[in-house]
């Protein structure tokens, strides 16, 4: 199992269609400060089910709906898609790719879709659970998060030991 | 009956242990149950040994030292309950040359069992890359994205002799 | 009468929008009373502007980004209130080159009016210095500090000239 | 004004008297991770009055005192001497040079000195007032807290200026 594409459509400063091609091996992203690397792990802790907004660096939801920018208007809708390569089986669920996509209108509207099928939450929760990506609290380290890992509380560590187990 | 968690516990530990003398040479780690008897509720803490140090509080390390130790304990966990990706933004941005050697130490281990997603501004990770994504913010406040196979990069006659 | 602090205000003010155009070249930044019926104990806040972009939040800026927002805002404090000295800890870690080119400008700027003292793993950095202390820890798992002049490191032809 | 030198023994992992000569302009501290950089700065903020240990990654005040390595035994004390130039007469004292000590022994007791005389914190904090050096809030900043500054709440913010001021 491995992360094949992402397709981000009017999440944070993705204005434009992105398709992302992804393979396994060592990927690197680099690019000045600000240019958007870090929103695009933002776009992938969206997909996979984020529930509060601070995980994702914003306070209310719609932040991450593209606000504009100088000559751009915002726009209404943000759209995530990660597809998942399932050759070797690995999420509970029979077809060699697995496409989630979740969507958040302004109006506060937010869907899931499981290859094109609407899911609720707990669809996905279930289908990642058996792969070690649930929360992915120790799967995804944001940006400064590193040095937080040893301030966590005891309870919290034991938390990531117990995700994973 | 051993707990699922008491099971991991241990596993844990065996990688943290290999993981952190790696990143510490000379070096001892384990995670510790602070209740012992009430495993089922217990948080667990670090015990370190680092070489010529005695750490008596973990918030008395040094900003490099804290992101290496933390590195440790994830990638154990990694090792100990494979996922199949990870995504690291920025980690080593506090290392020094040395301790970013043994980071990219520990990608070059793990990159034939695992996707990792790095974000970096380092040159020496960058240099490690299977594939490059440069993200770029053009002037129209918006992200677009490029991407380059590394392995294309290498000398014509490598690649023609692959 | 007006307040001691909203004088300091107005002149943090004329500086951050002095040096937060140098930092984001185009851009304009200032800090804002939140209650203006009560100018004695209202909070600031930043009201910031930055080229081809929107900004709704601060929270939604980058890494990189929130470094030279909060290095603007410091040093328009110390340009306004001049002390004695500012010491900086590894302010630059999240910088890309450009943006680190930019803050070293900024010491450029100060190094004749105050003492700067500055921690640093980048080169870079350590490029702009008149005085290199070297920390090291030995064996015994003590600190040890060798000093060295870099204006001594100028060609003897130059020396000799001064 | 400016730093002149300052004098560590027994502070962190300072465990012999160490005197580092300061002087003007821009002075860059270089060296591996925990090579001891930050516990420099560390004994600035203590010299300078700090109370909380949290200001000093502590947990407790005598978590500052050397608590010894593989083969040397912790000290019972530590002292920090910074002697500042005071040729222009920043510092209301009549004096070219001002040195400024604190110690700390493992039983509690606490000491300043001004000039070789003893001191109390509040001596300490009237002679740093006038230089702007206060607090030291907006001139010190410590490993990491460059982010924090714009996660502060506006009150916090307004207080720096207000110290500046
Ligand atoms: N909803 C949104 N609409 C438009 N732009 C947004 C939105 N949310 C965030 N942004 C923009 O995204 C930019 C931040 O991007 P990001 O944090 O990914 O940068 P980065 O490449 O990680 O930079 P760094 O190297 O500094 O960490 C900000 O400048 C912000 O203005
Ligand atoms: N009271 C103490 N006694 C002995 N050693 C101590 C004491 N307090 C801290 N240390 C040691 O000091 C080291 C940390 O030093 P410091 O934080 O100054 O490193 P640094 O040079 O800033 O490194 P980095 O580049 O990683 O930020 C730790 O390894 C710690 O063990
Ligand atoms: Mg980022
Ligand atoms: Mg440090």
């Amino acid at each position: 199992m491995y992360l094949k594409s992402l397709t981000i459509k009017g999440f944070k400063s993705f204005a434009e269609t992105t398709k992302i091609q992804l393979s396994p091996g060592v990927t690197v992203v680099v690019g000045p400060n600000g240019s958007g690397k870090s929103n695009i792990v933002d776009s992938i802790v969206w997909v996979l089910g984020a529930q509060g907004p601070r995980s994702l660096r914003s306070q209310k939801m719609e932040d991450v709906i593209f606000a504009g920018s100088n000559n751009r208007a915002g726009l209404g809708r943000a759209e995530v898609t990660l597809v998942i390569d399932n050759s070797d089986g690995t999420l509970p669920i029979p077809a060699a790719e697995v496409a989630i996509t979740r969507s958040l209108s302004r109006s506060g509207e937010s869907d899931y879709s499981i290859n094109g099928s609407p899911a609720r939450l707990v669809d996905l929760v279930d289908l990642l659970a058996d792969a070690h990506v649930g929360r992915s609290q120790h799967v995804i380290i944001g940006q400064g998060q590193i040095d937080q890992m040893l301030s966590a509380r005891p309870e919290e560590r034991r938390a990531i030991i117990e995700e994973a187990a | 009956m051993r707990s699922v968690f008491m099971v991991a516990l241990e596993d844990v530990n065996r990688s943290f242990q290999a993981i952190f003398s790696q990143l510490f040479p000379g070096g001892s780690a384990t995670v510790v149950l602070l209740d012992t008897e009430n495993p089922l509720q217990s948080g667990v803490d670090f015990e370190l040994s680092i070489p010529a140090k005695k750490v008596r509080r973990m918030s008395l390390l040094s900003g490099g030292e804290r992101s290496m130790v933390a590195l440790a304990f994830l990638f154990a966990i990694f090792q100990s309950r494979p996922a199949p990706f990870v995504i690291l933004d920025e980690v080593e941005a506090a290392l020094d040359d040395k301790n970013l050697a043994r980071f990219l130490g520990l990608l070059e281990h793990f990159r034939t069992t695992a996707q990792l997603l790095v974000i970096s501004h380092q040159k020496r990770t960058m240099e490690v890359a299977d594939v490059l994504l440069g993200a770029t913010m053009d002037k129209s406040g918006t992200t677009k994205v490029v991407r380059e196979e590394i392995s294309k990069r290498l000398p014509l006659a490598i690649r023609t002799a692959e």
